[in-house]
């Protein structure tokens, strides 16, 4: 009954919450598992191959002068580099030789809201580190230890939405009881979705990215279907293939750079529970979910935040 | 301290570190 | 068990090789010439140290020479053992409220043979130390815990050691 199924859902997320306050950010790291981390002084664009290299698309940086963490570098600082060329044609000498240390320069030269920096210890409760990570513009939280000699910071690891996600499907085995339809969950991002058709200029996909603070620009079709989806990170692409002369191209162009890895864009209705989107993130690295109708017409967009943010506070 | 080969003029070297009961293998990159 | 009725999928004309073959047949002139980012995952082949194949006593000499240049200074070796180096070296930050933090990195370099002419040369983490003197607080923490150690200084400074040996030679 639906009384049940409320009922249900309630305590799923009561035992679930008890859950992330019993463990500590700690308890997700693996057993064992590698940091890559940059220089300050390194080039933004020998960043990008060792990103790409690693097929990873954030790092710590740490600065060698300080002996301290400076930061992450995300693909929000490769929009930055791309906004700032696109304005400044002619600085390309200045962004060919960008170091990750000047990146907050840029940052500032475009008026980019900077990304947070906070961090976390990583023996906090995850309770907090999660809560912590609804209000990070980089959708990830830095754990930070000290050096039990010299007092320097260590970076310990960077936690993740979809880590902590994948950390709750594996390990709460109450989220096979959350069954409500999402559509009464009242977490779809629906009214004015940011999006655009395949002709459109990846400049300006780019800009509405940037505009939007959204990771992801969904592409429709003339009446609404969804076709593709244009994400952050794909601008690391971009930049690799040489961005000075692509950024005439259209979206549909540019994600012809996607690597055959891609696993896909996921799509869900709003009959769907969380139940099964959370055994959906257990078994495939889903980065958000886009809501579609019967048709395949685009109706919302439901992202890794909106369900933490749910599990976290929702009810 | 485990290096690799240069490679586009960038520096690889790590090194493994307990951490607590875990294990983290650290990498850093830096320019030549 | 299989979650009933889930209509979670994923989007047909969004996998690479479908949205290319779709592209390719609307006739974009420059779809043809762009080419999808081929991610390859060259595995980082790690090895330890570095090796050298030249004669160890010129090796050694190599390191010593760049350590010079580098500001560091190292103990006197022992006639017995020629092939290793302890190196203290000098690795000074902005400390916040001058409280008392060591700037005095160890470091232990060591020649091996691995086979005729062929040399690896080890460089081994050895503790911290303070330009003043000043004894280290003791460990106030468990054994277990002991483990905070930040492996980024020492990575820094056997970077730019590599760099230097790597510019001279």
């Amino acid at each position: 009954s639906i009384e049940a199924l409320d009922m249900e859902q309630k305590l799923s997320l009561t035992a679930i919450r008890q859950f992330l306050k019993s463990k500590t950010s700690y308890d997700v790291l693996p057993v064992s598992f590698r940091l890559i981390v940059l220089d300050t002084s390194l080039l933004v664009k020998k960043a990008l191959n060792v990103l790409l290299q690693n097929n990873i698309v954030s790092a710590p940086l740490w600065d060698a002068k300080t002996s301290r963490f400076a930061g992450l570098l995300t693909s929000d600082d490769f929009i930055n580099v791309i906004q700032y060329y696109f304005s400044n044609p002619d600085k390309f000498d200045l962004v060919d030789k960008l170091q990750l240390g000047g990146l907050r320069d840029i940052e500032r030269a475009i008026g980019a809201v900077p990304l947070d920096t906070e961090s976390i210890h990583p023996s906090r409760p995850l309770y907090e580190a999660c809560v912590m990570m609804l209000n990070s513009r980089s959708r990830r939280i830095p754990l930070i230890d000290q050096d039990e000699e010299t007092s320097r910071e260590i970076v310990v690891s960077v936690l993740t939405q979809y880590r902590i996600l994948k950390f709750i499907a594996l390990n709460c085995r109450e989220t096979h009881f959350l069954k409500k339809p999402i559509s009464e969950l009242n977490i779809i991002a629906k009214g004015n979705l940011r999006s655009c058709q395949m002709s459109t200029p990846v400049i300006d996909v780019i800009q509405l990215l940037s505009q939007g603070n959204v990771s992801s620009i969904p592409i429709v079709d003339d009446d609404g279907r969804l076709i593709n989806v244009y994400e952050a990170v794909d601008v690391l692409g971009l930049i690799k293939g040489g961005i000075y002369n692509d950024l005439s191209l259209s979206v549909g162009e540019a994600l012809m750079r996607r690597s055959d890895d891609f696993e896909g864009v996921y799509t869900c209705t709003e009959h769907d529970k969380l139940s099964t989107l959370l055994d959906t993130t257990r078994k495939s690295s889903v980065h958000r979910f886009f809501v579609v109708d019967q048709s395949g017409k685009l109706e919302g967009v439901l992202s890794l935040g909106d369900i933490l943010r749910y599990i976290l506070l929702g009810e | 301290l485990a290096t690799s080969s240069i490679k586009h003029n960038t520096l690889c070297v790590a090194s493994i570190v307990r951490y607590k009961r875990k294990y983290v293998t650290q990498i850093l990159y830096a320019p030549l | 068990a299989k979650e009933e009725n889930s209509t979670v999928a994923i989007l047909p004309t969004s996998l690479p090789q479908i949205h290319r073959a779709n592209l390719l047949a609307s006739g974009l002139p420059t779809a043809a010439s762009i080419s999808p980012l081929v991610n390859k995952k060259s595995k980082t082949k790690w090895h330890f140290g570095i090796r050298s194949r030249s004669y160890p006593l010129d090796v050694m000499g190599e390191i010593y020479i760049a350590l010079k240049n580098l500001g560091a200074e190292w103990a006197k070796p022992s006639e017995e053992d020629l092939w290793t180096i302890r190196v203290r070296w000098k690795y000074d930050v902005s400390q916040k409220n001058n409280e008392v933090v060591p700037d005095l990195m160890k470091i232990v370099i060591q020649l091996f043979q691995i086979e005729t002419n062929n040399y690896l040369v080890d460089f081994k983490f050895d503790g911290w130390e303070n330009s003043r003197g000043i004894p280290l607080p003791l460990s106030k923490i468990t054994d277990d815990e002991m483990c905070t150690f930040s492996a980024y200084p020492f990575l820094h400074l056997t970077t730019r050691l590599i760099m230097e040996l790597a510019v001279n030679s």
